[in-house]
């Protein structure tokens, strides 16, 4: 397990701040807001009521040996420029920096964040992609153009088996787990032996433009 | 494609309404600021400056037929509850909201929304997932304890063929892509000849513990 900090307790940081600690990491967690700091105590190793922008401050914590800072202080946006370059000055190696839009992302960018994260962004994409294609209950977009999917099973392949259905040679599409829509039971990793049914959903690993052919079968 | 109405231009809505038209949909974008709503005019079918709170209007521009709504109204719970309260009345079948909080989640599932985003909150326990385990370089939660993960190719895989490894059998882990670190080049969904070296990052689905035990080799 590892060291971290984080600096702003607001949705984004508390959330992140108590998963670290729950998945058994040592956490530090700072926030300029006493009653935050507060409420944050039992969910963390160490709660410390502090500016972040008061460089000696951040000097007295030793964050030299912390695997990574997560900053996220709202949307004054020189708040997080500046605790960003403080946090290079000192030597912290990995920088995560909650970002309001594209060109706060590019200024953290340069002055030492190793990695910014756009939360509403993110969703705002996806929730639109999941509504626009109602057969995508929900996609992983992995890398370029391949995504997980979720495909119902057409006719002609209903009653014969995973392994005659030959999903890989025939529609370049792999399967990774089946779903029967009644009873809600997913089976991962099913054997090649499965016999598909109609009323099934196939949750498959694809190009986009694979998993669309194989859908309009 | 479909039809949707996003009420609230924020980061989240803005990206939102704007994904939804690029992807082929009709798209309404409302927002009681006018700025806001002018900046919309280009990316969307059609831009409404207007308060959602008030019935009348939201009753003008005829919703029934919509695949869904978004709400994305900012910290004032009270509209976004207002707001999916007289949508449900209008008989709106798919109302999807972002929600600032669980608490507020849970009355809007009590008022009618369909589907909750909790943006931050879901991006947070991610975050601090990927930093907490540096093999992970990006996880997908599938389902349950399933999840997507990459791990190197441990020693005594080294210049054995992927067929001959036997994951699914020997590991429980069904192999989705192999990553040459070197080059950056991903193979999806492999050849089994392929002679897997070290060096290789392998993208699997597996169970946690499967995982775990497969990077302590
Ligand atoms: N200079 C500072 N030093 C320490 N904490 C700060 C400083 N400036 C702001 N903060 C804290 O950062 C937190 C920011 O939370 P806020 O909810 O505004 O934003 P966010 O976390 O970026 O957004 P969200 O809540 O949507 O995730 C607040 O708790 C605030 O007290
Ligand atoms: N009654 C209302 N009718 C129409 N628009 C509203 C109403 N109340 C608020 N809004 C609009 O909703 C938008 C809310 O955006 P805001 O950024 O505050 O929140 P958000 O979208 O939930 O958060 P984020 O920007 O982090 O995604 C604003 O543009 C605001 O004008």
């Amino acid at each position: 397990s590892g060291k971290f900090c984080v600096i702003g307790l607001g949705n984004f940081g508390s959330h992140c701040a108590r998963e670290l600690f729950e998945l058994g990491n040592d956490v530090i967690a700072l926030d300029k807001n006493r009653s935050v700091v507060n409420n944050m105590r039992d969910f963390v190793s160490q709660a410390i009521v502090a500016d972040a922008t008061k460089k000696d401050m951040l000097e007295s914590i030793e964050l030299e040996d912390v695997d990574a800072v997560i900053i996220s202080v709202g949307s004054n946006i020189s708040t997080s420029i500046l605790v960003t370059l403080y946090l290079k000055e000192l030597g912290v190696k990995e920088i995560v920096v909650k970002a309001l839009d594209d060109d706060h992302g590019r200024i953290l960018n340069q002055v030492g964040a190793t990695r910014i994260i756009f939360p509403e962004k993110d969703m705002a994409i996806k929730t639109a992609q999941v509504l626009s294609d109602p057969n995508l209950t929900d996609f992983i977009p992995l890398y370029g153009d391949y995504l997980v999917a979720e495909v119902p099973i057409p006719d002609q392949l209903d009653g014969t088996s995973l392994e005659d259905a030959r999903l890989k040679r025939d529609y370049s599409l792999q399967v990774l787990a089946i779903k029967d829509e009644n009873s809600g039971v997913t089976d991962i990793s099913p054997d090649p032996e499965h016999i598909l049914r109609k009323g099934e959903l196939l949750t498959v690993l694809g190009r986009q433009e694979d998993v669309d052919r194989f859908r309009n079968l």
